[in-house]
Parts: structure tokens; C-alpha cells; sequence
């Protein structure tokens, strides 16, 4: 394992978005590690639409909220394509679903993994490397407040509320860390990313994780 | 608007998460290198209850814990 990665510095990470007050984090999570892994497969970065997904994965509940894991279930299920976020765009609230014809453009995923890497986190090291990044859920009541810096204390495993997206960690200080990317727009955290010590499963995020295969 | 209910109940929420800050950076759980900061964000002037009921609603799904099945696919 290389002591730091992290897929931005290849420009296979699109830019933080901001999930307003719709509770779509899982719709976030998995929506960004899709954009990644289909430019990873040498494509064009593009931002998918997180809207979509609201709106027709319907074992969710649209910005009431849902599972990352229930909505690749949806996408590997239905082979349904997502559409360019500009063509269907985000309006902050669950709305009706919309079907476009085969012939549009969009991605559709092929399989998904999903697993518990507590205690294996150099494993989930090796993953994040060759999956892409990874939608993982996290304990994150204390993210309420939280301005920058490594999360060491003040969550907890096994009560996972949010849903975020890995896409690094780094081993070169004191203290490693999973860079994290939230969806709570650039002005959260350090310029919407949260730093989380890789080892201990702090926050849960060792618990679910999950990458699409594209 | 100003002295108006609402206004007072933001008023109240941002001094709580003025409280939930000393706690959350007290010295004895913060003294490690680059520990985490915390302090006033966007979220400040929301209610604990408010932030999860609108920020924090991605549901806990149980997955199998993860095998190194082979070096083939760890590749």
C-alpha cells in the first residue's frame, strides 16, 4: 500500500455538492462512487444525477432518506442508467420519477460489493485502491460542529446516520486518516471533506462499504 | 425578524453548540496531533434533533464482514 492516495489527485473525484436540507446522503454516497468508477474505466468525469436516484430507487425514501446498500441493490437490479445531474437536475426534494428512452445517455452499473471491514482496514485500503472510491455509512452527530482536523473521538461504531464517500486516506503523519468527502457543501469541514483516523473503525466506517462496478 | 420567538430559539441553539464545543474540544480527548476542531459552522444555530431529522437520515444496513477470498482478487 502506498502511504497516501487519493483518487482527486488523479481527477477522478467530482467536485463536493451540497444535499441542502434533503436527507439524500445515501443517494450522494453512491452517486459520487459511481462518477468515479466510470471514469476510472477511462471515461469522461461527469456528475451524475443524485436526483434520480431520490426520486425512483423505491425501496428508499427519497430526501426522507434510505440505504446506499438498498439503492445499488435498485441500480444492479434494474440496470436503470443514470442521466447527467444537469439533465435531471437536483431540486432538493423527492419528486416523481422520470424515465428517459434506452438510446440517452448514462451510466448503468454491472455488480456492486458490499462489506464489513471492521478490524480490516488495510484490506479496505486496498479496496478504496482498487475499486475506487468507497460509499461507506458513519455515526456523524457530532459532525454537527465539526471544523477540521482528524476525528479521533466523539462517534461510534455500529450506529451508522450518514452516508459519505471515501476517496483517500493518508499514512504519512502521526496519525492516519480516511479523507472523506461529505455532502454538506465546501464550506464544511475543510472545504467539505472530514479527515477520519483509519484503524479503529471510528465513526463506524469501517461497518458498511460499498463500491459499484461500472 | 428581530425579538421575534424563532429568532430567540436560534439564539438558544447557537449558545448550546457554544457548550457542545468546549466539551467536544475539552484537552483530555483533544491533546493528540491534529485532533479534530470544533466550533461554529453552518449548523450552529440548529437543535441536535433538527440536524439528524433533516442531515442525518442514511438508514443501517448489516453486511457480511469482509474475507480475503485470494490473493487473485485482492489484486
Amino acid at each position: 500500500l502506498p502511504a497516501r492516495f487519493d483518487w482527486r489527485d488523479k481527477k477522478f473525484v467530482t467536485p463536493v455538492r451540497n444535499q441542502l436540507s434533503c436527507g439524500g446522503c445515501w443517494a450522494f454516497s453512491i452517486v459520487g462512487g459511481i462518477e468515479s468508477a466510470y471514469a476510472i474505466k477511462g471515461n469522461l468525469l461527469e456528475e451524475l444525477s443524485v436526483q434520480q436516484v431520490i426520486d425512483c430507487s423505491y425501496e428508499d425514501h427519497g430526501c426522507n432518506g434510505g440505504s446506499t446498500i438498498s439503492a445499488l441493490h435498485w441500480l444492479n437490479k434494474t440496470r436503470v442508467k443514470l442521466a447527467r445531474a444537469s439533465e435531471y437536475k437536483f431540486k432538493a426534494q423527492t419528486g416523481i420519477c422520470h424515465y428517459f428512452p434506452s438510446s440517452d445517455f448514462g451510466v448503468s452499473i454491472r455488480d456492486y460489493k458490499a462489506y464489513n471491514f471492521s478490524g480490516a482496514e488495510e484490506q479496505m485500503m486496498m479496496q478504496l485502491i482498487n475499486l475506487g472510491p468507497l460509499a461507506v455509512t458513519v455515526d456523524a452527530v457530532s459532525w454537527q460542529d465539526y471544523l477540521g482536523g482528524i476525528i479521533q473521538h466523539h462517534c461510534s461504531s455500529g450506529e451508522a446516520n450518514h452516508a459519505v464517500l471515501i476517496t483517500g486516506f493518508d499514512t504519512t503523519g502521526d496519525i492516519p486518516y480516511w479523507i472523506v468527502q461529505n455532502s454538506w457543501g465546501t464550506t464544511w469541514g475543510i472545504d467539505g471533506y472530514v479527515y477520519i483516523k483509519i484503524g479503529e473503525n471510528v465513526c463506524g466506517i469501517a461497518d458498511t462499504v460499498s463500491a459499484a462496478l461500472v | 425578524s428581530l425579538g421575534s420567538l424563532e429568532l430567540q430559539r436560534r439564539e438558544r441553539f447557537f449558545q448550546e453548540s457554544i457548550q457542545r464545543h468546549v466539551y467536544l474540544n475539552s484537552p483530555v480527548l483533544s491533546h493528540e496531533n491534529n485532533s479534530a476542531i470544533y466550533g461554529i459552522n453552518q449548523f450552529s444555530d440548529l437543535s441536535p434533533e433538527e440536524f439528524k431529522a433533516i442531515y442525518l437520515q442514511s438508514k443501517a444496513v448489516k453486511l457480511p464482514e469482509y474475507v480475503k477470498t485470494s490473493t487473485k482478487e485482492a489484486v
